[in-house]
Protein backbone atom coordinates (compact mmCIF):
# COMPACT_ATOMS: atom_id res chain seq x y z
CA UNK A 1 0.00 0.00 0.00
CA UNK A 2 1.24 3.45 -0.85
CA UNK A 3 0.15 6.48 0.92
CA UNK A 4 0.34 9.87 -1.09
CA UNK A 5 -0.55 12.84 0.03
CA UNK A 6 -1.25 15.47 -2.62
CA UNK A 7 -0.57 18.87 -1.63
CA UNK A 8 0.64 22.64 -2.39
CA UNK A 9 -0.47 25.55 -0.09
CA UNK A 10 -0.38 27.90 -3.46
CA UNK A 11 -4.11 27.98 -4.26
CA UNK A 12 -5.89 26.29 -7.53
CA UNK A 13 -2.96 24.51 -8.67
CA UNK A 14 -5.03 21.35 -9.77
CA UNK A 15 -4.60 19.44 -6.36
CA UNK A 16 -8.59 18.49 -6.29
CA UNK A 17 -8.65 17.42 -9.76
CA UNK A 18 -5.55 15.45 -9.97
CA UNK A 19 -6.52 13.37 -6.94
CA UNK A 20 -9.69 12.25 -8.70
CA UNK A 21 -7.81 11.62 -12.18
CA UNK A 22 -4.43 9.77 -10.77
CA UNK A 23 -6.97 8.11 -8.63
CA UNK A 24 -9.11 7.30 -11.14
CA UNK A 25 -6.26 6.50 -13.68
CA UNK A 26 -4.62 3.91 -11.07
CA UNK A 27 -8.03 2.44 -10.58
CA UNK A 28 -8.37 1.97 -15.30
CA UNK A 29 -4.84 -0.06 -14.38
CA UNK A 30 -6.19 -2.24 -12.02
CA UNK A 31 -5.33 -0.94 -8.89
CA UNK A 32 -7.64 -0.53 -6.04
CA UNK A 33 -7.63 3.35 -4.94
CA UNK A 34 -9.07 5.03 -1.64
CA UNK A 35 -9.81 8.85 -2.19
CA UNK A 36 -9.30 11.10 1.09
CA UNK A 37 -11.12 14.70 1.12
CA UNK A 38 -9.30 16.59 3.46
CA UNK A 39 -9.91 20.21 2.40
CA UNK A 40 -12.57 21.17 4.35
CA UNK A 41 -14.33 23.10 1.35
CA UNK A 42 -15.03 19.42 0.30
CA UNK A 43 -13.96 20.18 -3.26
CA UNK A 44 -12.87 16.72 -3.88
CA UNK A 45 -16.68 15.02 -2.51
CA UNK A 46 -18.74 17.66 -4.44
CA UNK A 47 -16.87 17.17 -7.49
CA UNK A 48 -17.52 13.50 -7.74
CA UNK A 49 -21.29 14.01 -7.10
CA UNK A 50 -21.69 14.00 -3.21
CA UNK A 51 -24.38 16.91 -2.46
CA UNK A 52 -23.97 16.98 1.25
CA UNK A 53 -20.64 15.47 2.33
CA UNK A 54 -20.92 16.97 6.15
CA UNK A 55 -24.10 15.46 7.03
CA UNK A 56 -22.72 11.67 5.97
CA UNK A 57 -20.11 9.77 7.81
CA UNK A 58 -17.04 11.79 6.91
CA UNK A 59 -13.11 11.67 7.45
CA UNK A 60 -13.85 14.16 10.93
CA UNK A 61 -15.41 11.65 12.36
CA UNK A 62 -12.74 9.61 11.99
CA UNK A 63 -9.74 11.51 12.73
CA UNK A 64 -11.72 12.16 16.34
CA UNK A 65 -12.34 8.89 16.99
CA UNK A 66 -15.84 8.54 16.80
CA UNK A 67 -15.77 6.47 13.62
CA UNK A 68 -14.03 3.21 12.06
CA UNK A 69 -12.68 4.43 9.33
CA UNK A 70 -14.10 1.33 7.10
CA UNK A 71 -17.61 2.56 7.58
CA UNK A 72 -16.59 5.91 6.37
CA UNK A 73 -15.74 4.68 3.07
CA UNK A 74 -18.11 5.00 0.28
CA UNK A 75 -17.59 3.58 -3.37
CA UNK A 76 -17.96 6.07 -6.10
CA UNK A 77 -16.74 5.40 -10.09
CA UNK A 78 -14.50 2.30 -8.54
CA UNK A 79 -13.35 4.16 -6.01
CA UNK A 80 -13.20 4.31 -2.25
CA UNK A 81 -13.85 7.98 -1.12
CA UNK A 82 -14.10 9.48 2.12
CA UNK A 83 -15.55 12.50 2.38
CA UNK A 84 -14.63 16.19 4.34
CA UNK A 85 -16.64 18.18 6.31
CA UNK A 86 -16.19 21.80 7.11
CA UNK A 87 -15.14 20.89 10.85
CA UNK A 88 -12.13 19.95 10.02
CA UNK A 89 -11.19 23.84 10.25
CA UNK A 90 -12.07 23.43 13.72
CA UNK A 91 -9.32 20.39 14.82
CA UNK A 92 -6.78 23.00 14.95
CA UNK A 93 -8.52 24.74 18.32
CA UNK A 94 -9.52 22.07 19.02
CA UNK A 95 -6.93 19.26 19.33
CA UNK A 96 -4.37 22.11 20.41
CA UNK A 97 -2.73 20.76 23.07
CA UNK A 98 -3.57 17.01 22.80
CA UNK A 99 -0.06 15.16 22.39
CA UNK A 100 -1.05 12.88 19.02
CA UNK A 101 -2.47 15.92 17.22
CA UNK A 102 0.24 15.38 14.78
CA UNK A 103 -0.95 11.05 14.31
CA UNK A 104 -4.59 11.13 14.18
CA UNK A 105 -4.38 10.11 10.15
CA UNK A 106 -1.70 8.12 10.67
CA UNK A 107 -3.43 6.02 13.78
CA UNK A 108 -6.10 5.28 11.36
CA UNK A 109 -4.63 4.05 8.45
CA UNK A 110 -2.98 0.74 7.91
CA UNK A 111 -2.38 -2.26 5.92
CA UNK A 112 -4.99 -4.30 6.17
CA UNK A 113 -7.78 -1.89 4.54
CA UNK A 114 -6.71 -3.71 1.09
CA UNK A 115 -5.91 -0.33 -0.77
CA UNK A 116 -2.90 -0.30 -3.06
CA UNK A 117 -3.05 3.74 -3.56
CA UNK A 118 -4.60 5.87 -0.79
CA UNK A 119 -4.78 9.90 -2.35
CA UNK A 120 -4.91 12.91 0.50
CA UNK A 121 -6.74 15.78 -1.18
CA UNK A 122 -4.92 18.85 0.99
CA UNK A 123 -6.17 22.14 1.57
CA UNK A 124 -4.31 24.98 0.33
CA UNK A 125 -3.10 25.89 3.78
CA UNK A 126 -0.10 24.66 6.02
CA UNK A 127 -2.45 23.91 8.91
CA UNK A 128 -2.80 20.62 11.42
CA UNK A 129 -4.46 19.40 8.65
CA UNK A 130 -1.39 19.23 6.16
CA UNK A 131 0.28 17.97 8.74
CA UNK A 132 -1.68 15.03 9.43
CA UNK A 133 -1.11 14.32 5.49
CA UNK A 134 2.41 14.32 5.63
CA UNK A 135 2.78 12.67 8.81
CA UNK A 136 0.65 9.49 7.17
CA UNK A 137 2.08 9.78 3.78
CA UNK A 138 5.16 8.01 2.13
CA UNK A 139 5.15 10.18 -0.80
CA UNK A 140 4.47 13.83 -1.63
CA UNK A 141 2.92 14.73 -4.81
CA UNK A 142 3.12 18.51 -5.87
CA UNK A 143 0.63 19.79 -8.60
CA UNK A 144 2.14 23.01 -9.66
CA UNK A 145 0.97 25.82 -12.00
CA UNK A 146 3.84 26.76 -14.50
CA UNK A 147 3.38 30.37 -13.43
CA UNK A 148 5.80 33.33 -11.28
CA UNK A 149 4.13 31.95 -7.84
CA UNK A 150 5.25 28.37 -8.24
CA UNK A 151 8.62 28.58 -7.50
CA UNK A 152 8.25 31.01 -4.96
CA UNK A 153 6.46 27.93 -3.06
CA UNK A 154 8.61 25.55 -3.43
CA UNK A 155 10.98 26.72 -1.43
CA UNK A 156 8.38 27.10 1.93
CA UNK A 157 7.10 23.39 0.42
CA UNK A 158 10.49 22.05 1.09
CA UNK A 159 11.04 23.64 4.24
CA UNK A 160 7.89 22.25 5.92
CA UNK A 161 9.09 18.45 4.90
CA UNK A 162 12.56 18.82 6.34
CA UNK A 163 10.44 19.62 9.30
CA UNK A 164 8.28 16.64 9.06
CA UNK A 165 10.53 14.42 8.34
CA UNK A 166 12.79 15.58 11.62
CA UNK A 167 10.04 15.37 14.14
CA UNK A 168 7.55 12.92 12.50
CA UNK A 169 8.24 10.83 9.44
CA UNK A 170 11.48 10.43 8.50
CA UNK A 171 10.60 7.82 5.60
CA UNK A 172 8.63 10.73 4.24
CA UNK A 173 9.90 11.25 -0.02
CA UNK A 174 9.12 14.34 -1.89
CA UNK A 175 9.26 12.47 -5.22
CA UNK A 176 6.80 14.15 -7.71
CA UNK A 177 6.04 17.14 -9.29
CA UNK A 178 3.17 17.39 -11.73
CA UNK A 179 3.10 20.50 -14.35
CA UNK A 180 -0.75 21.66 -14.37
CA UNK A 181 -2.55 23.82 -17.09
CA UNK A 182 0.39 23.75 -18.82
CA UNK A 183 -0.03 25.48 -22.25
CA UNK A 184 3.43 25.23 -24.54
CA UNK A 185 2.21 28.37 -26.35
CA UNK A 186 2.94 30.28 -22.99
CA UNK A 187 6.42 31.54 -22.68
CA UNK A 188 5.91 32.20 -18.82
CA UNK A 189 5.15 28.40 -18.85
CA UNK A 190 8.02 27.32 -20.68
CA UNK A 191 10.35 29.34 -18.85
CA UNK A 192 9.19 28.36 -15.14
CA UNK A 193 9.17 24.64 -16.35
CA UNK A 194 12.99 25.70 -17.14
CA UNK A 195 13.29 26.96 -13.53
CA UNK A 196 11.87 23.79 -12.32
CA UNK A 197 14.41 21.81 -14.29
CA UNK A 198 17.34 23.44 -12.67
CA UNK A 199 16.32 23.09 -9.24
CA UNK A 200 14.26 19.66 -9.36
CA UNK A 201 14.94 17.71 -12.64
CA UNK A 202 14.99 14.11 -10.89
CA UNK A 203 11.33 15.17 -9.09
CA UNK A 204 9.38 16.62 -12.16
CA UNK A 205 7.34 14.18 -13.71
CA UNK A 206 8.21 14.35 -17.43
CA UNK A 207 4.10 13.77 -18.17
CA UNK A 208 2.73 17.67 -18.45
CA UNK A 209 -1.03 17.81 -17.85
CA UNK A 210 -2.27 20.39 -20.26
CA UNK A 211 -4.82 22.89 -20.07
CA UNK A 212 -7.85 21.61 -21.32
CA UNK A 213 -11.42 22.43 -20.37
CA UNK A 214 -12.45 19.00 -20.01
CA UNK A 215 -11.39 18.68 -16.87
CA UNK A 216 -12.96 21.89 -15.46
CA UNK A 217 -16.25 20.52 -17.37
CA UNK A 218 -16.10 17.24 -15.70
CA UNK A 219 -16.80 17.86 -12.05
CA UNK A 220 -20.14 19.65 -13.27
CA UNK A 221 -21.21 16.32 -14.02
CA UNK A 222 -19.77 14.43 -10.74
CA UNK A 223 -17.33 11.86 -13.09
CA UNK A 224 -13.66 11.82 -13.37
CA UNK A 225 -11.80 12.85 -16.88
CA UNK A 226 -12.28 8.69 -18.15
CA UNK A 227 -16.16 8.63 -17.80
CA UNK A 228 -16.65 12.04 -19.22
CA UNK A 229 -14.46 12.47 -21.99
CA UNK A 230 -12.13 9.54 -22.37
CA UNK A 231 -10.54 10.82 -25.98
CA UNK A 232 -10.18 14.34 -24.27
CA UNK A 233 -6.05 15.69 -23.84
CA UNK A 234 -6.74 15.62 -20.40
CA UNK A 235 -7.71 11.81 -20.31
CA UNK A 236 -4.61 10.68 -21.81
CA UNK A 237 -2.18 13.00 -19.72
CA UNK A 238 -3.67 11.74 -16.41
CA UNK A 239 -3.28 8.19 -17.90
CA UNK A 240 0.10 8.73 -18.94
CA UNK A 241 1.27 10.26 -15.33
CA UNK A 242 -0.15 7.26 -13.97
CA UNK A 243 1.64 4.96 -16.11
CA UNK A 244 4.88 7.10 -15.01
CA UNK A 245 3.69 6.38 -11.40
CA UNK A 246 3.39 2.83 -11.39
CA UNK A 247 6.96 2.69 -13.32
CA UNK A 248 8.43 4.80 -10.35
CA UNK A 249 7.62 1.77 -7.47
CA UNK B 1 -11.39 55.27 3.76
CA UNK B 2 -12.84 52.46 2.53
CA UNK B 3 -11.57 49.19 3.84
CA UNK B 4 -12.34 46.19 1.20
CA UNK B 5 -11.47 42.57 1.78
CA UNK B 6 -10.71 40.74 -0.96
CA UNK B 7 -11.32 36.93 -0.25
CA UNK B 8 -12.79 33.67 -1.43
CA UNK B 9 -11.47 30.60 0.62
CA UNK B 10 -11.43 28.60 -3.17
CA UNK B 11 -8.03 28.78 -3.73
CA UNK B 12 -6.23 30.13 -6.98
CA UNK B 13 -9.00 32.52 -7.94
CA UNK B 14 -7.49 35.71 -8.31
CA UNK B 15 -7.28 37.45 -4.87
CA UNK B 16 -3.53 38.76 -4.99
CA UNK B 17 -4.14 39.35 -8.95
CA UNK B 18 -7.05 41.62 -8.22
CA UNK B 19 -5.54 43.53 -5.35
CA UNK B 20 -2.60 44.27 -7.09
CA UNK B 21 -4.12 45.59 -9.89
CA UNK B 22 -7.19 47.20 -8.46
CA UNK B 23 -5.20 48.72 -6.01
CA UNK B 24 -3.10 50.40 -8.75
CA UNK B 25 -6.75 51.03 -10.94
CA UNK B 26 -7.36 52.81 -8.32
CA UNK B 27 -4.42 54.53 -8.01
CA UNK B 28 -4.07 55.75 -11.69
CA UNK B 29 -8.01 57.56 -10.74
CA UNK B 30 -6.16 59.65 -8.13
CA UNK B 31 -6.74 57.56 -4.82
CA UNK B 32 -4.03 56.87 -2.41
CA UNK B 33 -4.29 53.20 -1.89
CA UNK B 34 -2.75 51.16 1.12
CA UNK B 35 -2.40 47.16 0.20
CA UNK B 36 -2.22 44.57 3.24
CA UNK B 37 -0.83 41.46 2.33
CA UNK B 38 -2.56 39.09 4.91
CA UNK B 39 -1.20 35.59 3.35
CA UNK B 40 1.65 33.84 5.22
CA UNK B 41 2.91 32.86 1.76
CA UNK B 42 3.31 36.38 1.15
CA UNK B 43 2.36 36.32 -2.50
CA UNK B 44 1.08 39.71 -2.96
CA UNK B 45 4.49 41.16 -1.72
CA UNK B 46 6.60 38.68 -3.70
CA UNK B 47 4.28 39.93 -6.89
CA UNK B 48 5.58 43.38 -6.10
CA UNK B 49 8.99 42.84 -6.08
CA UNK B 50 10.10 42.53 -2.75
CA UNK B 51 12.99 39.11 -2.30
CA UNK B 52 12.22 38.70 1.63
CA UNK B 53 9.27 40.13 3.12
CA UNK B 54 9.87 38.09 6.07
CA UNK B 55 13.04 39.94 7.34
CA UNK B 56 11.05 43.44 7.32
CA UNK B 57 8.49 45.15 8.82
CA UNK B 58 5.21 43.35 8.21
CA UNK B 59 1.63 42.91 9.55
CA UNK B 60 2.50 39.90 11.58
CA UNK B 61 4.67 42.98 14.06
CA UNK B 62 2.02 44.95 13.64
CA UNK B 63 -0.99 42.88 14.77
CA UNK B 64 1.01 41.36 17.77
CA UNK B 65 1.67 45.20 18.84
CA UNK B 66 5.57 45.34 17.72
CA UNK B 67 5.45 48.00 15.85
CA UNK B 68 3.21 50.84 14.51
CA UNK B 69 1.36 50.34 11.73
CA UNK B 70 2.56 53.55 10.13
CA UNK B 71 6.38 52.19 10.76
CA UNK B 72 5.35 49.23 8.15
CA UNK B 73 4.00 50.51 5.48
CA UNK B 74 6.58 51.05 2.43
CA UNK B 75 6.45 52.49 -0.98
CA UNK B 76 6.11 50.78 -4.10
CA UNK B 77 4.31 51.19 -7.57
CA UNK B 78 2.69 54.76 -5.79
CA UNK B 79 1.13 52.55 -3.18
CA UNK B 80 1.63 52.02 -0.05
CA UNK B 81 2.41 47.99 0.46
CA UNK B 82 2.47 46.43 4.32
CA UNK B 83 3.97 42.54 3.38
CA UNK B 84 3.31 39.80 5.22
CA UNK B 85 4.81 37.17 7.25
CA UNK B 86 5.16 33.41 7.61
CA UNK B 87 4.08 33.45 11.07
CA UNK B 88 0.89 34.86 10.45
CA UNK B 89 0.08 30.82 10.32
CA UNK B 90 1.14 31.01 14.12
CA UNK B 91 -1.66 33.24 15.20
CA UNK B 92 -3.95 30.84 15.10
CA UNK B 93 -3.13 28.92 17.93
CA UNK B 94 -0.95 32.07 19.55
CA UNK B 95 -4.00 33.97 20.18
CA UNK B 96 -6.10 30.97 20.84
CA UNK B 97 -7.07 32.01 24.39
CA UNK B 98 -7.38 36.20 23.66
CA UNK B 99 -10.73 38.12 24.11
CA UNK B 100 -9.62 40.61 20.77
CA UNK B 101 -8.48 37.94 18.60
CA UNK B 102 -10.89 39.02 16.30
CA UNK B 103 -10.27 42.86 16.33
CA UNK B 104 -6.32 42.52 15.89
CA UNK B 105 -6.57 44.46 12.22
CA UNK B 106 -9.32 46.60 13.08
CA UNK B 107 -7.63 48.02 16.10
CA UNK B 108 -4.64 49.18 13.82
CA UNK B 109 -6.60 50.85 11.26
CA UNK B 110 -7.87 54.15 11.32
CA UNK B 111 -8.74 57.44 9.11
CA UNK B 112 -5.93 59.29 10.13
CA UNK B 113 -4.17 57.23 8.15
CA UNK B 114 -4.99 59.33 4.75
CA UNK B 115 -5.89 56.86 2.70
CA UNK B 116 -8.91 56.66 0.54
CA UNK B 117 -9.02 52.88 -0.21
CA UNK B 118 -7.30 49.79 1.76
CA UNK B 119 -7.34 46.85 0.05
CA UNK B 120 -6.76 43.04 2.29
CA UNK B 121 -5.44 40.19 0.37
CA UNK B 122 -6.51 37.31 2.17
CA UNK B 123 -5.65 33.71 2.13
CA UNK B 124 -7.64 30.75 0.88
CA UNK B 125 -8.87 29.59 4.02
CA UNK B 126 -11.67 31.06 6.95
CA UNK B 127 -8.69 30.84 9.65
CA UNK B 128 -8.33 33.56 12.44
CA UNK B 129 -6.45 35.82 9.45
CA UNK B 130 -9.31 35.98 7.29
CA UNK B 131 -11.82 36.87 10.23
CA UNK B 132 -9.48 39.75 11.51
CA UNK B 133 -10.04 40.94 7.44
CA UNK B 134 -13.67 40.69 7.52
CA UNK B 135 -14.15 42.22 10.95
CA UNK B 136 -12.28 45.33 9.70
CA UNK B 137 -13.44 45.76 6.49
CA UNK B 138 -16.48 47.44 5.62
CA UNK B 139 -16.94 45.64 1.97
CA UNK B 140 -16.08 42.19 0.61
CA UNK B 141 -15.02 41.73 -2.94
CA UNK B 142 -15.08 37.86 -4.26
CA UNK B 143 -13.12 36.91 -6.93
CA UNK B 144 -14.43 34.13 -8.42
CA UNK B 145 -13.26 32.13 -11.71
CA UNK B 146 -16.16 30.95 -13.46
CA UNK B 147 -16.19 26.70 -13.15
CA UNK B 148 -17.50 24.48 -11.04
CA UNK B 149 -16.35 24.94 -7.54
CA UNK B 150 -17.12 28.63 -7.78
CA UNK B 151 -20.87 28.10 -6.75
CA UNK B 152 -19.92 25.73 -3.89
CA UNK B 153 -18.05 28.32 -2.51
CA UNK B 154 -20.27 30.85 -1.97
CA UNK B 155 -22.91 29.43 -0.02
CA UNK B 156 -20.14 28.69 2.55
CA UNK B 157 -18.99 32.12 2.08
CA UNK B 158 -22.29 34.17 2.59
CA UNK B 159 -22.15 32.07 6.13
CA UNK B 160 -19.19 32.90 6.85
CA UNK B 161 -19.82 36.47 6.27
CA UNK B 162 -23.48 36.10 7.81
CA UNK B 163 -21.72 35.00 11.27
CA UNK B 164 -19.20 38.20 10.96
CA UNK B 165 -22.13 40.78 10.64
CA UNK B 166 -24.00 39.27 14.08
CA UNK B 167 -20.78 38.77 15.93
CA UNK B 168 -18.15 41.28 14.84
CA UNK B 169 -19.04 43.59 12.38
CA UNK B 170 -22.92 44.74 11.63
CA UNK B 171 -22.02 46.97 8.51
CA UNK B 172 -19.93 44.89 6.72
CA UNK B 173 -21.59 44.43 3.29
CA UNK B 174 -20.47 41.68 0.52
CA UNK B 175 -20.71 43.91 -2.15
CA UNK B 176 -19.10 42.92 -4.99
CA UNK B 177 -18.20 39.33 -7.12
CA UNK B 178 -15.62 39.84 -9.67
CA UNK B 179 -15.27 37.40 -12.52
CA UNK B 180 -11.83 36.62 -13.18
CA UNK B 181 -10.38 34.41 -15.97
CA UNK B 182 -13.47 34.63 -17.92
CA UNK B 183 -13.38 33.66 -21.62
CA UNK B 184 -16.51 34.12 -23.30
CA UNK B 185 -15.74 31.09 -25.93
CA UNK B 186 -16.10 28.28 -22.84
CA UNK B 187 -19.57 27.24 -22.52
CA UNK B 188 -18.46 26.43 -18.92
CA UNK B 189 -17.85 29.79 -17.93
CA UNK B 190 -20.73 31.30 -19.55
CA UNK B 191 -22.69 28.62 -17.72
CA UNK B 192 -21.72 29.50 -14.35
CA UNK B 193 -21.80 33.34 -14.89
CA UNK B 194 -25.68 32.61 -15.99
CA UNK B 195 -26.22 31.01 -12.44
CA UNK B 196 -24.06 33.49 -10.62
CA UNK B 197 -26.42 36.36 -12.31
CA UNK B 198 -29.46 34.35 -11.06
CA UNK B 199 -28.51 34.15 -7.31
CA UNK B 200 -26.08 37.24 -7.41
CA UNK B 201 -27.43 39.27 -9.83
CA UNK B 202 -26.80 43.06 -8.00
CA UNK B 203 -23.85 42.01 -6.31
CA UNK B 204 -21.83 40.77 -9.66
CA UNK B 205 -19.78 43.67 -11.08
CA UNK B 206 -20.66 44.08 -15.18
CA UNK B 207 -16.83 44.22 -15.73
CA UNK B 208 -15.65 40.87 -16.29
CA UNK B 209 -11.78 40.33 -16.10
CA UNK B 210 -10.98 38.08 -19.25
CA UNK B 211 -8.39 35.58 -19.01
CA UNK B 212 -5.06 37.44 -20.29
CA UNK B 213 -1.33 36.40 -20.01
CA UNK B 214 0.35 40.12 -19.45
CA UNK B 215 -1.61 39.11 -16.04
CA UNK B 216 0.23 36.41 -15.07
CA UNK B 217 3.86 37.48 -16.29
CA UNK B 218 3.36 40.80 -14.51
CA UNK B 219 4.74 39.89 -11.34
CA UNK B 220 7.90 38.13 -12.36
CA UNK B 221 8.66 42.04 -13.04
CA UNK B 222 7.60 43.05 -9.61
CA UNK B 223 4.86 45.28 -11.51
CA UNK B 224 1.10 45.78 -11.43
CA UNK B 225 -0.63 45.40 -14.97
CA UNK B 226 -0.83 49.20 -16.08
CA UNK B 227 3.31 49.46 -15.24
CA UNK B 228 3.92 46.17 -17.04
CA UNK B 229 1.41 46.24 -19.85
CA UNK B 230 -1.03 49.22 -20.34
CA UNK B 231 -2.61 48.37 -23.54
CA UNK B 232 -3.16 44.96 -22.45
CA UNK B 233 -6.91 43.30 -21.61
CA UNK B 234 -6.08 43.11 -18.42
CA UNK B 235 -4.97 46.66 -18.19
CA UNK B 236 -7.96 47.44 -19.51
CA UNK B 237 -10.39 45.18 -17.58
CA UNK B 238 -9.28 46.27 -14.16
CA UNK B 239 -9.32 49.89 -15.47
CA UNK B 240 -12.79 49.72 -16.16
CA UNK B 241 -14.01 47.88 -12.79
CA UNK B 242 -11.92 50.26 -10.90
CA UNK B 243 -14.57 53.32 -12.64
CA UNK B 244 -17.54 50.48 -11.41
CA UNK B 245 -15.95 50.62 -8.08
CA UNK B 246 -15.82 54.39 -7.93
CA UNK B 247 -19.35 54.98 -9.09
CA UNK B 248 -20.54 53.19 -6.47
CA UNK B 249 -19.30 54.80 -3.61
N1 LIG C 1 -5.35 20.90 -16.68
C1 LIG C 1 -6.40 21.69 -16.46
N2 LIG C 1 -7.02 22.29 -17.50
C2 LIG C 1 -8.07 23.11 -17.30
N3 LIG C 1 -8.60 23.41 -16.10
C3 LIG C 1 -8.02 22.85 -15.02
C4 LIG C 1 -6.91 21.96 -15.12
N4 LIG C 1 -6.57 21.55 -13.87
C5 LIG C 1 -7.42 22.17 -13.02
N5 LIG C 1 -8.30 22.94 -13.71
C6 LIG C 1 -9.33 23.83 -13.14
O1 LIG C 1 -8.66 24.81 -12.36
C7 LIG C 1 -9.40 25.08 -11.16
C8 LIG C 1 -8.48 24.78 -9.98
O2 LIG C 1 -8.21 23.39 -9.89
P1 LIG C 1 -8.39 22.60 -8.51
O3 LIG C 1 -9.63 23.01 -7.82
O4 LIG C 1 -8.19 21.17 -8.79
O5 LIG C 1 -7.12 23.16 -7.74
P2 LIG C 1 -6.77 22.99 -6.19
O6 LIG C 1 -5.29 23.11 -6.10
O7 LIG C 1 -7.38 21.75 -5.69
O8 LIG C 1 -7.49 24.27 -5.55
P3 LIG C 1 -7.59 24.61 -3.96
O9 LIG C 1 -6.26 25.28 -3.66
O10 LIG C 1 -8.75 25.55 -3.84
O11 LIG C 1 -7.77 23.32 -3.25
C9 LIG C 1 -10.64 24.19 -11.19
O12 LIG C 1 -11.71 24.95 -11.66
C10 LIG C 1 -10.25 23.09 -12.20
O13 LIG C 1 -11.36 22.59 -12.86
N1 LIG D 1 -7.26 37.17 -15.62
C1 LIG D 1 -6.20 36.38 -15.56
N2 LIG D 1 -5.65 35.91 -16.69
C2 LIG D 1 -4.57 35.07 -16.64
N3 LIG D 1 -3.99 34.63 -15.51
C3 LIG D 1 -4.50 35.05 -14.35
C4 LIG D 1 -5.61 35.95 -14.29
N4 LIG D 1 -5.88 36.18 -12.97
C5 LIG D 1 -4.99 35.47 -12.25
N5 LIG D 1 -4.15 34.79 -13.06
C6 LIG D 1 -3.09 33.85 -12.66
O1 LIG D 1 -3.71 32.78 -11.99
C7 LIG D 1 -2.91 32.36 -10.87
C8 LIG D 1 -3.76 32.50 -9.62
O2 LIG D 1 -4.02 33.86 -9.35
P1 LIG D 1 -3.78 34.49 -7.90
O3 LIG D 1 -2.50 34.00 -7.33
O4 LIG D 1 -3.99 35.95 -8.00
O5 LIG D 1 -5.01 33.81 -7.13
P2 LIG D 1 -5.28 33.80 -5.57
O6 LIG D 1 -6.74 33.66 -5.40
O7 LIG D 1 -4.62 34.97 -4.93
O8 LIG D 1 -4.53 32.44 -5.12
P3 LIG D 1 -4.35 31.93 -3.59
O9 LIG D 1 -5.66 31.22 -3.32
O10 LIG D 1 -3.17 30.99 -3.64
O11 LIG D 1 -4.11 33.13 -2.74
C9 LIG D 1 -1.68 33.26 -10.86
O12 LIG D 1 -0.64 32.55 -11.48
C10 LIG D 1 -2.11 34.47 -11.69
O13 LIG D 1 -1.04 35.05 -12.35
MG1 LIG E 1 -8.55 21.46 -3.93
MG1 LIG F 1 -3.37 35.00 -3.24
Amino acid sequence: MKIIAITNQKGGTGKTTSTINIGAGLTRLGNRVLLIDLDPQANLSFSLGLNDPANMPNIYMVLKGELALTSAVIEINNMGLIPASPQLVNLETEMAGDQNKAILLKKVLDDRLGFDYILLDCPPSYGLITLNALTAAQEIFVPVQAEFLALQGMSKLLETVQNVQREHNPTLEFSGIIATRYDQRRVLNREVIDSLLEHFRDKLFTTFIHENIALAEAPSFGQDIFSYRPDSNGARDYLALCQEIMERR
